[in-house]
């Protein structure tokens, strides 16, 4: 099962839809200073099943959607879909059948978020569960935070345990 | 769980000393497991010595020296029990340009080998003339975010103007 | 003490108010005073937003706008009271090259209004270019540390081949 | 009172007696990574008083001493010298009559560490003190570790209080 495609409306500074593909080897993203590179990968962490607002570098959930500029009013929904090519048909069992997995996550301000998996609603615990299987989820090692590759060599021995935990 | 975690460690132990000195161009570095009841509540230590240099505190190596260690471990593990998907942001910022390029050599090496997609955040010359492809972000209108697909020179030029 | 301390908040939020607009090329920001019975156990709130983009949580600035909102209140402090030295080891790492420019021409700026020496560690070679002189280290001899003074081509030389 | 120079013999990675001339405007400091530049830093905070191992990165302030390489033995001695230069004869009391100013210090292994100043064996304090009458000092923030530069941002706001006091 790969990664294809990221979409976005709504969230933090990306508030008209935007399309990222995925495509094998290595994908540079550059620009400057608080354009959105960072929010990106937050946008692929909250899809997976992120749940605190703060490893999203947010205060509450509802300053992920956006908030607005000197010439934009605020938004109040939010959404990030992450499209799973399955080209083989392997994959976890939920969905060894299907061609394309489609997971979305939508936020309102104020209310909940929901989740969708190929349209149909869903719960959180089955989505974290279908990206656990594929080695990977919102506090994945392979997600390196900005400024963060360093904290790998400064935590403590048990901190690290996760990493052996990772590849077993 | 106890002999899958042991021999996890074996696996990851052997990749990492390899990945260390590809990055560092020699030195040595292994892991340990420090000593609890039951393994399954151990730590994990990292000992590494850059080329000529004793064995030390990892706290006494270099802003530089601790990122290329981590990255080794992160592939390390990688190479255990590859994941799908891999976003590194802004990783090569503490490296001299000599080290970018180990880096880059790193990355393009593990993707070929495992399968794993790369997502490289960076504000590096080198970096971006390695990747597969690039996308910029710019913010056009202050404080929206737009994504543009760009070749090498137009990442040069919004690099430079911003 | 309450005098002095509430006397210092004023020059130094003037001059973070001036400093960050000339950083960033326009936004607003400014420091206030948290609440407390008294004034000697308040804390001190940075309230910044870049040109453009509403006022936010600081949390969510980006890594490279949060070490421009950083360097301007430490040059704040010190337009209000200049300290002999002050050591920046590699505080442009995480800026794009228009930032690296802004922060290199107000360094220079307050180097020159206030006396302050500056010993600035950098990888950036359009930092390296504005600086009155400059310093390689190397380890010829691998874990031994040798200073010697360099002129830009040389440094470019020590960037490039370690 | 201005600082002219640094001078470091076996400390950290410089075994070798090394001179830093500190002049007006901006000095630049390049080199690959792990050559030495943050050690350097780190020397300035030790010999203004720096009492904390870890603050340098050390687990014991035997640390500090040059550990040896593959080629070379380890030493037993450190020493740290900085010279200020004082034309205006301006000053705190303790030295406002003499032109140069220079303070030392000197650990052993396994020993404490001695300060000298313009010779004489002196106390912390009084290197502390001397340093706090300049506007500076081991944990002044004009001296900005390595990735610490968000730091302020991320802090509580009591704990940026500690700006206002030195702007005072
Ligand atoms: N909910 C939101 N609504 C609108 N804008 C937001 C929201 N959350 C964050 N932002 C904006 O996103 C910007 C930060 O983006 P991000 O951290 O992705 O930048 P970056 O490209 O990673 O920059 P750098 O190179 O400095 O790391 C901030 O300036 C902030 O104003
Ligand atoms: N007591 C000691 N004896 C010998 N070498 C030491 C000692 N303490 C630290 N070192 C060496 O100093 C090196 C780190 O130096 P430093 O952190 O100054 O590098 P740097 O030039 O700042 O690099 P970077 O650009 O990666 O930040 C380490 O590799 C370490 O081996
Ligand atoms: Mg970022
Ligand atoms: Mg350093």
């Amino acid at each position: 099962v790969n990664f294809a495609k990221l979409r976005l409306a709504g969230f933090k500074s990306f508030v008209d839809p935007t399309e990222l593909w995925i495509e094998p080897g290595m994908t540079g993203i550059v620009g400057p200073n608080g354009c959105g590179k960072s929010n990106l990968v937050e946008a692929l962490r909250w899809v997976m099943g992120e749940n605190s607002a703060r490893r999203m570098r947010g205060g509450e959930m509802d300053d992920l959607i956006f908030g607005g500029t000197t010439a934009r009013p605020a938004r109040n929904v939010a959404e990030v879909t992450v499209l799973l090519d399955n080209p083989a048909r392997t994959g976890p069992a939920l969905l060894a059948e299907v061609p394309e997995i489609e997971v979305a996550r939508r936020i309102e301000r104020g209310g909940g978020s929901i989740y969708r998996l190929n349209g149909r609603e869903t719960r959180q615990r089955d989505v974290q569960t279908l990206f656990a299987d594929l080695g990977t989820g919102p506090q994945s090692s392979s997600l390196v935070s900005q400024g963060r590759v360093g904290a790998i060599i400064n935590a403590k021995p048990e901190e690290r345990r996760g990493l052996l935990e990772e590849a077993a | 769980g106890r002999e899958r975690l042991l021999g996890s460690f074996d696996k990851v132990n052997q990749h990492f000393q390899e990945l260390f000195v590809g990055l560092f161009g020699g030195g040595r570095a292994h892991l340990a497991m420090t000593e609890a009841e039951d393994p399954l509540d151990a730590g994990l230590e990292i000992m590494a010595s850059p080329p000529g240099k004793k064995l030390q505190v990892m706290s006494l190596l270099s802003g530089g020296e601790q990122a290329l260690t981590a990255l080794a471990l992160l592939f390390a593990v990688f190479q255990t029990n590859p994941s799908p998907i891999c976003v590194l942001d802004e990783v090569d910022a503490p490296l001299d340009d000599a080290n970018v390029d180990r880096f880059c050599a790193l990355v393009s090496r593990i993707a070929a080998e495992t399968g794993t997609r790369f997502l490289v955040i960076t504000h590096h010359r080198i970096t971006m003339a390695r990747m597969d492809r690039l996308f910029g972000v710019t913010m056009v209108e202050r404080g929206v975010s737009q994504l543009v697909s760009v070749d090498l020179q137009a990442a040069e030029r919004i690099r430079r103007t911003g």
